[in-house]
């Protein structure tokens, strides 16, 4: 009947003192942290005239972090026999498996090193690195551009004397 | 990697108290059954033989319980059980005539008034291992904080209540008294409310 309220206890025995609590998941209504005001009320007040505010000790009621460690399943597999292995098995079978590669690669390298010639493919390849240009007046881009040959500048001819 | 440590197996039981019998009011029976709320155990039977270093429950600011284990240390007796003082007696006057005092300073036809502090019936509470509230165990609330916790001792302000964790709301009990009779009120009731919080208010606890 009071505004705002959302848990009443019983009526209790006032010489006991205290009350214990225990927070439900449901009074947040969705939300994570919710402010309340906790409050007592005497049976000589009745609940229209009970003003929870104005004895009230405010608290804030949150849902509370949740731990991600899985301590305590990994205790319960063990504890029925099953043992998470499986970062030893992936563990153990990348490098056996590389190991095999390398070594499956180098006997085939070996065997088919008499049948393997690459050499046209190094020479084309290296061909087309290492081009001669070749003169200027051969390049498609000067083909066409009309140059005039070179002629000596006229000398005078020094004498002697000078 | 690292395997997972498991830590060594505490020592737990799952036998429940049983009830136990007791006498109250000099004659009058009871059978008494203890409950065990958030591992602390109301109604319990008493030891044979009391134990003055007997470990008592105290209360954290947010209620939780805590056990204290009082110690003597260089011959006094450290943390143990609050004295209460008269916190919880009341107060009486004793008076008595001449015949009754037979002072030699008094006069003869004068009354005699002396004030007593009466103890409060201890047959319930003393089934009780918590601490109890007290006004010296108030607190201070408020932005400034200038207000009196009265008549509450746990929890205190702003503190964090986690969801399915059990916590004691604690108050004194002489704190409600009848206006006429000034008689201590039996009975109570604790609300929890809804607090309307603007949104500078609200706090942003760690997730």
């Amino acid at each position: 009947d009071i505004k705002g309220t959302f848990f009443s206890s019983e009526w209790l025995k006032n010489v006991d003192g205290m009350l214990p609590v225990t927070v439900d998941e449901k009074w947040l209504q969705g939300y994570y942290e919710r402010k309340i005001i906790v409050s007592v009320q005497p049976e000589n007040v009745p609940d229209d005239e009970f003003n929870p505010l104005l004895n009230g000790v405010m608290v804030n009621m949150l849902l509370g972090s949740k731990v991600a460690k899985t301590t305590k399943e990994e205790w319960a597999r063990q504890d029925a026999g099953i043992y998470d292995r499986e970062w030893y098995y992936v563990a153990l079978s990348i490098p056996t498996v590389v190991v095999i590669a390398i070594v499956a690669i180098y006997f085939f390298l070996q065997l088919n090193g008499k049948n393997r010639d690459f050499s046209d493919v190094t020479r084309s390849a290296l061909a087309k690195k290492h081009r001669v240009l070749g003169p200027i007046s051969k390049m498609k881009k000067f083909k066409n551009m009309k140059n005039h040959k070179y002629s000596e500048l006229p000398i005078s001819n020094k004498s002697s004397k000078q | 990697y690292k395997r997972v440590h498991r830590p060594k197996d505490k020592e737990t039981t799952s036998e429940e108290p049983k009830p136990w019998i007791r006498t109250i009011y000099s004659t009058q029976k009871e059978i008494v059954t203890p409950t065990v709320i958030a591992g602390v155990t109301f109604s319990a039977k008493p030891l044979a033989t009391p134990d003055p270093l007997e470990p008592w429950v105290s209360l954290n600011k947010d209620g939780s319980p805590k056990t204290i284990k009082p110690e003597i240390k260089n011959g006094r007796t450290r943390k143990a059980r609050p004295d209460y003082s008269t916190y919880f007696q009341t107060l009486g006057i004793v008076t008595m005539k001449y015949d009754e005092v037979q002072a030699h300073n008094m006069d003869p036809n004068d009354v005699y008034e002396e004030e007593i502090f009466i103890d409060e019936d201890k047959t319930y509470v003393s089934l009780n291992p918590i601490g109890r509230c007290t006004p010296a165990g108030y607190f201070n609330k408020g932005l400034s904080k200038d207000i009196s916790s009265e008549p509450f001792c746990t929890p205190r302000e702003n503190v964090l209540w986690k969801v399915d964790k059990t916590y004691f709301v604690s108050w004194y009990t002489h704190f409600f008294r009848d206006e006429n009779s000034d008689k201590v009120i039996d009975r109570v009731r604790v609300h929890l409310s809804y607090v309307r919080e603007k949104a500078d208010e609200k706090g942003f606890h760690k997730r």
